[in-house]
């Protein structure tokens, strides 16, 4: 089962290495820049997970009310031979409909993007149908991996986004800023 | 099966992405430092696959024949909101018997951290036996789209690793250099 592996990589080689040093992290960044996160309780990294599985690499392209702020000071460690591999997240200004603006550490579920391109390679044998089941079996995967990770614990906000079967094109521009600024507000 | 997902997740979320652009890495590497990589030949990032999965963080650990020289040029692009991420090889020198080094691009296959590690966790339901026929088809499948790539053709070397079943306490000191070694000769 292909997600079963991707939520454990997503979990083992990422999340269990860089959510422990996320407080950290965002501290650091407050030094020298205003204390721009300001509720400690979204002091998460929240990860998109679209049922689709498409993912775009900036998420400006997805809704132009997420606006890339600043990347957090870098994570480096010595992983599997290469040395000082970097590991960093991005800060986003996400308006609302009268442009106010609130801040929050965001980014896609990564290993999603393998899942679609493995529905798009023939040779990859996963069709658009087994997509949908692999995504729903990834995110029940990963939030069981996590609820149970002490690593892990208040440190991540899964938000699930219900953008469709396939293209995004029926959906309000406003979509993905709309859902981020849901969780962040019942987080606060 | 989970070694299917990681085979696919190495492709499309790293070699796809890297190899393309190794040759230029090397050849701006080369502008400020000595051609340390002589043979255009061995201009390909060989990638260590231990059939135990078992892999150290620092090569030098396997073996202290191998040690780290420096890192190629950072490769940046921006993924799934992830503004800038950082991609990165390391150069070692590899010494025979004789001390005399050879340098390459190497590093470990990281999606089989993960296999290792669930095993390790009771709650990712993988036993060493699992894990055995995992490593096999993850190379198995690797392989296969790998030859088929065009992206990644003649830019990597797989250099599987027989080191037993678990630990390499039985193993030569030496068995990784050797390894690398051999394999560095066929390419010249
Ligand atoms: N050697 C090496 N150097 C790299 O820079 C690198 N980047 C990815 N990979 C491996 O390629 C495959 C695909 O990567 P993807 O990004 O889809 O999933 C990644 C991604 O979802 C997340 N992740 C890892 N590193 C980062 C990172 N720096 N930023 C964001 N997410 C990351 O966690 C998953 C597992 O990572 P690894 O277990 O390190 O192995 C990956 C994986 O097997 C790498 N391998």
């Amino acid at each position: 089962n292909v997600a079963h592996g991707l939520a454990w990589s997503f979990y083992t080689g990422y999340l269990k290495l860089v959510l422990p040093k996320l407080g950290d992290s965002i501290e650091q960044y407050h030094v020298k820049n205003v204390s721009i996160l300001r509720h400690r309780d979204s002091w998460r990294l929240h990860i998109l997970v679209p049922l689709s599985a498409f993912i775009p690499d900036k998420l400006e392209d997805a809704d132009q009310r997420v606006q890339f702020h600043d990347n957090l000071p870098e994570i480096v460690i010595d992983r599997a031979g290469v040395r000082k591999r970097v590991y960093k997240h991005s800060v986003y200004a996400v308006l609302d409909h009268q442009g106010q603006p609130q801040h929050c550490v965001v980014e896609y579920a990564t290993p999603l993007q393998t899942l679609y391109q493995m529905s798009q390679d023939s040779d990859a044998g996963l069709s658009m149908e087994d997509r949908r089941q692999q995504v729903l079996l990834f995110i029940h995967t990963l939030q069981a991996i996590l609820e149970n990770s002490v690593e892990c614990r208040n440190r991540y906000q899964l938000i699930v986004l219900d953008d469709g079967c396939d293209q995004e094109a029926e959906l309000d521009p406003y979509f993905l800023s709309k859902e981020i600024l849901k969780k962040l507000q019942q987080e606060e």
